[in-house]
């Protein structure tokens, strides 16, 4: 708790209020707000991560015969970002992650800092020949990133 | 004139192409998203002008649009997208019937007839299962034939009865056994794809694949006298190749007790 006071003291002192627009700005752009610009970090979140089979040359064309017939490709995403105090800023932080953030300010050579990883995966499909000029509708499970979180 | 392959972005919400990678790593990324297919090389594609036009390629596209739009309700396949309905009609894909199959299916295959020229009034079909891991688990299996309508003089025979015999070796290594497979009656009137049960055969050839002696195809009217199977209007691998013979099979991948996390 903070006394009426300290607050009063605090506010002399010339700190810095955080408009609502820095706030929206430092969430869409990934930034943990707070920090001085010079550290700023990305905080956890999902980033884009496109594989294009056409690019590699596997998509089937007109002209170019390949061995994928579809997709062109898949978007993967990746999960990436520091799980940073404060964790209510992060997306899908976990009870746990909370907890560990907490003693990882306590002891933080001891305790490592909650990770950035995928909460929610989901599967691909992927239409190819083979080398007997048979086709083959497989599914992929967990090559999409549907959410991160911190864990 | 220089593609990327993998596109990412920097955290501003602006997409970079990651092309910068020196030959040989980006080698390796394309070795490494092989290796996450379950391939250890890029197949060979056909050397055909138009592969994706033949029958089984065809169906196959219509089947993945199918699982695609598994989220949609049937009747917003029916009425918002004419493509998928086209493949529909075109090989009686409903999904009533193969809706368990494809939804449950971890792989669907399709394979190309090698059975040759017909054997006398005889019909061979010959699959090859010798890349398919054994250890994958047939859930059910399909042979697919187009069928034309027969010519008027057919049709005081019918119907006539179509006979899928599995060809297995007898005790002697030269000696075969035909033991029936499927059975199907059809008219001579009848046209379009027809579907034929052949599980059984499917899971055999996928366990054991130096069983694999193919099917055989007898078809007889209704005296019981034997009839050729093109003058019933079946297409054979002389006919257009949007109506070539093949077979569908739907596999479940094995559980792995303690998958390797990549």
């Amino acid at each position: 708790p903070v006394s009426a006071d300290a607050r009063r003291k605090k506010r002399s002192a010339g700190e810095k209020s955080i408009r609502k627009d820095d706030v929206s700005f430092a969430r869409d752009s990934g930034y943990v707000y707070g920090l001085p610009s010079k550290y700023n970090r990305q905080s956890c979140g999902r980033r884009v991560l496109y594989v294009s089979f056409r690019d590699l040359g596997w998509q089937c064309r007109l002209r170019l015969q390949d061995w994928i017939i579809a997709p062109d490709g898949y978007s993967a995403y990746y999960c990436h970002g520091e799980c940073a105090f404060p964790l209510n800023a992060h997306m899908n932080a976990t009870n746990h992650a909370i907890v560990q953030t907490l003693v990882h300010l306590l002891n933080q050579l001891a305790v490592p800092k909650p990770c950035c990883a995928p909460t929610k995966l989901s599967a691909i499909s992927v239409l190819y020949f083979d080398d007997n000029s048979n086709v083959i509708l497989k599914k992929y499970k967990n090559m999409v990133v549907r959410a991160c979180g911190c864990h | 004139t220089n593609p990327a392959s993998f596109y990412a972005d920097n955290g501003l919400q602006q997409t970079v192409i990651v092309d910068r990678l020196p030959r040989a790593q980006r080698r390796l990324v394309r070795q490494e998203v092989l290796q996450l297919l379950g391939l250890h090389h890029k197949p060979r594609p056909p050397v055909e002008t138009n592969p994706t036009a033949n029958s089984a390629p065809s169906y196959m596209l219509g089947l993945y649009n199918l699982i695609e739009q598994e989220e949609d309700s049937v009747e917003e396949q029916l009425n918002g997208w004419p493509g998928n309905l086209r493949h529909m009609q075109l090989y009686n894909l409903t999904l009533r019937g193969a809706e368990d199959n494809i939804k449950s299916a971890d792989m669907i295959m399709s394979f190309v007839n090698h059975g040759g020229s017909p054997f006398g009034m005889h019909r061979r079909f010959f699959f090859d299962f010798s890349e398919v891991p054994a250890t994958e688990k047939v859930m059910s299996a399909e042979l697919r034939l187009f069928k034309h309508p027969a010519p008027r003089v057919m049709m005081s025979r019918g119907p006539f009865k179509m006979e899928f015999k599995l060809v297995r070796q007898g005790r002697d290594w030269e000696e075969r056994i035909l033991e029936t497979e499927a059975n199907l009656t059809v008219s001579a009137m009848e046209s379009g794809w027809l579907t034929v049960n052949v599980s059984r055969a499917t899971r055999e050839w996928t366990y054991y694949s130096s069983t694999n002696y193919g099917l055989y195809l007898v078809t007889t009217d209704a005296y019981g006298y034997e009839v050729d199977a093109a003058d019933l209007g079946l297409v054979d691998e002389e006919g257009p190749s949007d109506q070539q013979p093949f077979l569908v099979s739907f596999f479940k991948a094995p559980q792995k007790l303690h998958p390797k996390v990549s």
